[in-house]
This record gives structure tokens, sequence and C-alpha cells, in this order.
């Protein structure tokens, strides 16, 4: 049985995208069968693995509003063990399409009943917002890996998030566990940066990370060229950080 | 009359925030009476300002659900000539609670129309989607401020946000023109940034603000001191950088 995992936070810019893409092809790469699942309409997910959703009518949007299977919305890529549920910039209207349906929180859940048992991991790429698509994606996961940017605002935005996700574990979902806070962005040389490293690892604990994943410019690089980082500058340090930020989860799964 | 400028991208962590706060400031230094509207659930423009808004019972939500005039919810800040309405948490829940409102998209616009003739300035800072609040926010706007982050996926969001704003144009708000597109974060080592800037320039031509906003640790470190950069670091690159904007923005405005 494969692990869903969300990547969620409502703070917008903090690298919920790059984190889904770049772990997913890491994982990918360890020849773990990865699903990525683009579930925000910017579609950002999509576009950097190279996936034009425009012409797509198979889509994550297909899989909540008319019951298409996951199986026939997943798509492959480059990598042999990396397939993709794209978005479609049509999803903007599916929350207002999915308010009035029965069980609107476990449309998502119920859909990977069948694909959980065809992927070890399945990564789960949120809109920056605590609305029904990230709700869905929060009951359907396992865990919740939490991307936090050495900024400011990102830190005063934790306690809203952490609000959500024990809401629902007490009304949807039991289960659902904090993977990790992960620190994105990171520059050693900015006093910002290391405060708010001291701070979340203060207060998360073993919950945080260990794995820091510093700002690289060939991170923002690698989606104008389609590509996650490790098929376009494998000796990067961006790469090299999400590769061991995947070790690192693999360590802490190892019953999969 | 004053003027009503959005600040508005649907793209996560691109400066808007940064941007309405650092922008109210300078245009109330160059004495223009100055309100900042705060309608985003996170509240960063108001925690951003020094302002706790979890003991507050006076905030936008109370102005859109409630109808209770803007003037009682204004507040008052360390500059002589800056104003506040500051958000607050439960803003999150009022998109549901907006909903069925007859005339859900003009509540803003109306509840705006007093307090035009007592500020040269309104700026609006907006949450990280295209939902009822923003849509709020561009149908009583004269104008849209649309911060870019130089990075590729802030170039793709473009689309779909200029959609957004044709679409209010001919149903909502026939008048909504667009006040400039800036480009923020920029940093001219990078080869990425400078595709942004040269990208932005070339499809917006005069529309695209002159001013650029250079990436400048002074300008993240000033919300944690709840400050604007102008009163945190007055001769930061930051800070003269949105002086220069308030200056452009005036010049681009000289009937006001
Ligand atoms: N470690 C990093 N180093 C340099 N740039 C980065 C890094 N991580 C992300 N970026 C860049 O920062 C920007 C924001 O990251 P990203 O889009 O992944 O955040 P997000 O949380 O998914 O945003 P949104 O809230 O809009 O969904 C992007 O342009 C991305 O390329
Ligand atoms: N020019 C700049 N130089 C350095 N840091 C910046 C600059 N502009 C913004 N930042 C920082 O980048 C982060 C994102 O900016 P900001 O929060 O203003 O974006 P936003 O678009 O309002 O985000 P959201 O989509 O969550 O509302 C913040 O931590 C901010 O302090
Ligand atoms: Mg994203
Ligand atoms: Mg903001």
């Amino acid at each position: 049985m494969g692990k869903v995992v969300t990547v969620a936070n409502q703070k917008g810019g903090v690298g919920k995208t790059t984190t889904a893409v770049n772990l997913a092809a890491s994982l990918a790469a360890a020849e773990q069968p990865t699903l990525l699942i683009d579930i925000d309409p910017q579609a950002n997910a999509s576009n950097g693995l190279g996936i034009d959703t425009r012409q797509l009518d198979r889509t994550i949007y297909e899989v909540l509003v008319n019951d298409l299977p996951i199986s026939e919305a997943a798509m492959k890529t480059e990598m042999p063990f990396l397939e993709v549920v794209p978005s479609h910039i049509n999803l903007v209207g599916a929350e207002i399409e999915m308010v009035d349906l029965r069980n609107r929180e476990m449309i998502l859940k119920n859909a990977l009943e069948q694909a959980r048992k065809k992927y070890t991991y399945v990564l789960i790429d949120c809109p920056p917002s605590l609305g029904l698509l990230t709700l869905n994606a929060l009951t359907a996961a396992d865990s919740v890996l939490i991307p936090v940017q050495c900024e400011y605002y990102a830190l005063e935005g934790l306690g809203q998030l952490l609000n959500t996700i024990s809401i629902v574990r007490k009304h949807l979902n039991p289960q659902l566990d904090i993977e990790g806070v992960l620190l994105t962005m990171f520059d050693s040389r900015l006093r910002l940066s290391n405060q708010v490293v001291e701070e979340v690892r203060r207060h998360f604990q073993d919950k945080a990370c260990n794995t820091l994943i510093n700002r690289n410019v060939r991170l923002s690089e690698a989606p104008s060229f389609g590509k996650p980082v490790l098929l376009y500058d494998a000796l990067s340090l961006g790469a090299k950080n999400y590769l061991q930020l995947a070790e690192e989860i693999m360590m802490r799964n190892p019953s999969l």
C-alpha cells in the first residue's frame, strides 16, 4: 500500500510546487513508483514537467467532477518510475461545482482507493489556499509535508495551517500525520534565514526535516525547460538537496 | 475623489503584500492621504504594520459581512497620512458567507463609496487566489497593480489573471484599467531575472512600470519589526525602490 503525502501551505510562494515536483522526481530516481497529482488550478507542477495542460481532456478536473478513474488521467513522464495526474485551468470552477456534492471533502480520497496500490508514493501539490481543493488533499493524505520559506510572513502563517490540520484530523481524516516541516530557500548569509530555521527547529523538534533546501537558481530555471532539476542540472545544490530529502523521507518510512 | 488601486496576482509569493504596504507608506510619506485595505485572510499586510489582528472586532470582515462602515474599521498608524483597514482570520469563512448575498461582487465597491472622498489613494492587498475576495477588490478598483516576481512560474500565471480582469471589466467594472505591471525581487546577476524583465516589457510596453523592485533583504526583515521598510531602514535599496514607485504612480495620476 503506497503512502499519500500532501504538500500544503496556504502561504503563497513558499516552494510547494518546487518541492512536489523535485521530491517526486528524486523518489522516482530511487526507483520508487511515484504518482504526482497537481490539484492547483495554476497547473505549475504540470507545466514544470513540460506538460501543456490546455490541450488535455483527462485531468484532475475530470477525476474530481466526472468520476474519471485516476488510472485514466495518469500520464507517463521522461522518468520511468514517475507518473503525473495533470491539472487544468478549469479547476478554478471546480471548488464551486463541488460545494453541493455529498461528501465533497472525500472525493479525492475515494478516487485514490485503487491508485494507492500501484504506487509507493503519491504526492499532491496544492494551491495557496485552504479551500475545498486543499481540504480534499488533506482528507486523502496519510501525511502532510509543509514547506516553509525562511521568511517572516511564512512563519506567521503556520498557526493557521496547523489549526486546519487538526480540524481535518478531528472531522475528516483521523490518521492525518505531519510528514515534516521543510525549510526552503535557505540562505546561510542572511540573519533572517537563520532565525527562521532556529525558530522552526525549536518549535517542531523531530517533525522538522533535517534536510534544508538552499536558495539555488537552478531550481527556478528548471521549470522553464519543463524538467525537474535532477534532469536539468544533476550536480546542482538544488538537485542534491532534493535527493537528500527523498532519502530522508524513505528512511522515515522503511515499511513501504 | 481618490483612486482605488487593487494589488492582485493569484500566483503566490510574488510581492503583493510587500508592494501594498510599502507603496502605501511611500505615498503617505509624500503627504498623500492613503488608506490600505487588507482583504487577505492571512492578514500579512496588517501584521506587517504591527497590528495584532486577533484582538480586533472591527476589521474588513465586519465591513463585508455586517455592513460596518469603512470609517469605523480604519485604524491610524505611526505615519500621519496612512490608515489601515485590517484583516482577520475569520475572513476565511467570508467567501462562503458572501456567496448567497445579492450583488456579492459589489459589497466592497459599495462600502468604498464614502471612503473614497477622504483619501487620495486607496490600496487593496489581495490573497493568492481569484475567489470572491479578489473579485470584490477588482470590482471596487479604478485600476489594478500586478506584481510579477522575476521567475518563470510568475510569468506563466499572467494569462489567467488578464483573463479574469477582462471578465470583470465586461460584467462588473467597465472602467477597470491596468495601473501597471511591477517587476519584483529582481536580481541583475541572474539570467532568468533579466529574461523575465525583457519578456514583460516587450509584452506590456508602457503598462510595465519603469520602477524595478530589486531583491533586498531589508524588505523581508521590516515586517518582523511591524514597520514598512521606510521606517525600518530608509536608506535601503528597498526603501528607495518603493519611493520611486510612489513617484511614478503620482506622475501617472496628476489630476488626483
Ligand atoms: N530553493 C529555491 N531556490 C530558488 N528558487 C526557488 C526555490 N524554491 C522555489 N523557488 C522559486 O520560487 C518561486 C516560488 O516557488 P513555488 O512556485 O514552488 O512556490 P509555491 O508555494 O508552489 O507557490 P504557490 O503558492 O503560487 O503555489 C518559483 O518561481 C520557484 O521557481
Ligand atoms: N523585493 C524583495 N526583496 C526581498 N524579499 C522580498 C521582496 N519582496 C517580497 N519579499 C519577501 O518575499 C516573500 C513573499 O512576498 P509577499 O509576502 O509580499 O508576497 P505575496 O504575493 O503577498 O504572497 P501571498 O501570495 O502569500 O499573499 C515575503 O517573505 C517577503 O518579505
Ligand atoms: Mg505552487
Ligand atoms: Mg500577501
